[in-house]
């Protein structure tokens, strides 16, 4: 094994939510605008390199 | 890394020296001004290459547990943290869930034959690593290298169906995104020998040909060791069975299995495979 190295590894979070406006489950947490993303990102330390989404959900590619 | 973002569900996945838990507090300030509520929290990791150099509270899977319990809210009152063992000592899955109660299912999770895979790899083959090496000066972008890699490894053919957002780091290094309607699958790998790493983490069905996907990514990445956690609503042994017949005809051999029960119903299964070549 190296010495050190890029840790491959992840570390892996999932976050569920409810509400009980019907509405909300449309768009929900899709409606966090791009900057407070950002801001999410920055306290763990990535940034966004890559988005895509669909009708059903975003996905974003991260640094590191 | 990636990082996907559904109407009542967020999931995070980043590898290095990330401080990921960071997010949490972040995200419930941003959900609850859209008048979302918290109502789980899941927190996995394998064993890491190198623990000494993780920043607080990555520290130890005790700091990790302890920020977790000090950070989410009360009303996730059903907690549970557990280290599933292999038989190598330096390959455990980490577990940590809190629920606020059964009732809140209003994401696709909540189906019964709806499962989580989370696979990591190590030891990856020498030559398949090489693939997701940039060439110096190959004038393409961290879009267009990912897009050559994606074809090359043969990554596109896991799901032909899923579109596919890659991309590939600079020197080495890749990461890609797939999306079949609403299901992710994903892929980071960190090719560089002596600490090689991939990992394939998609969700499916147990009715998906689950065997087509094993295959694939064991062919792409031909790891010394690889580890399958399962995280779903119960536990299916027809589905294990049918995972260790895809991965043992390529060279893998089953070495361990671990099961553990978890709040609000989640059975996770950890098995780890070896090449039968070591």
């Amino acid at each position: 094994m190296a010495v050190s190295g890029f840790e491959g590894f992840e570390k892996r979070l999932e976050l569920n939510f409810f509400g009980d406006d019907p509405i909300i489950f449309q768009l929900g947490l899709r409606k966090i605008d791009f900057e407070s993303i950002q801001q999410v990102l920055e306290a763990v330390q990535c940034t966004v390199v890559s988005a895509v989404g669909n009708s059903y959900f975003d996905a974003y590619v991260l640094s590191e | 890394s990636s990082l996907f973002v559904y109407p009542t569900k967020i999931i995070i996945k980043t590898c290095g020296t990330t401080q990921l838990l960071k997010s949490i507090l972040p995200l419930i300030h941003y959900a609850n001004h859209l008048g979302l509520t918290l109502c789980s929290c899941r927190y996995t990791r394998g064993s890491f290459i190198f623990p000494n150099s993780q920043p607080f509270p990555h520290t130890s899977f005790n700091h990790e547990v302890t920020f977790l319990q000090d950070t989410i809210p009360s009303n996730l009152c059903h907690r549970k943290a557990s280290i599933m063992p292999s038989k190598s000592s330096s390959h455990s899955w980490h577990v940590f869930t809190a629920h606020s109660s059964i009732t809140h299912h209003n994401h696709s999770d909540s189906d019964s034959d709806v499962f989580t895979m989370e696979i990591c790899m190590t030891e990856l083959d020498l030559i398949l690593a090489r693939k997701f090496f940039r060439r110096p000066g190959d004038g393409k972008t961290g879009d267009s290298a990912g897009k050559e890699m994606t074809e090359l490894t043969g990554i596109n053919e896991i799901n032909p169906n899923a579109l596919i957002c890659d991309f590939a780091f600079d020197p080495c290094g890749y990461s890609m995104n797939g999306m079949d309607n609403d299901w992710y699958s994903t892929i980071h790998v960190t090719p560089e020998d002596g600490f090689s790493y991939a990992s394939f983490e998609c969700v499916g069905s147990v009715n998906d040909n689950i065997v087509h996907v094993l295959r694939k990514v064991v062919q792409i990445f031909r790891p010394g060791t690889m580890s399958i956690s399962t995280t779903c609503s119960g536990y299916n042994n027809e589905m294990l069975k049918k995972m260790v017949n895809a991965v043992e005809p390529l060279g893998l051999k089953c070495r361990s299995r671990a099961v553990d029960q978890f709040p609000a119903g989640e059975t996770v299964v950890f098995q780890t495979f070896m090449a039968r070549r070591r």
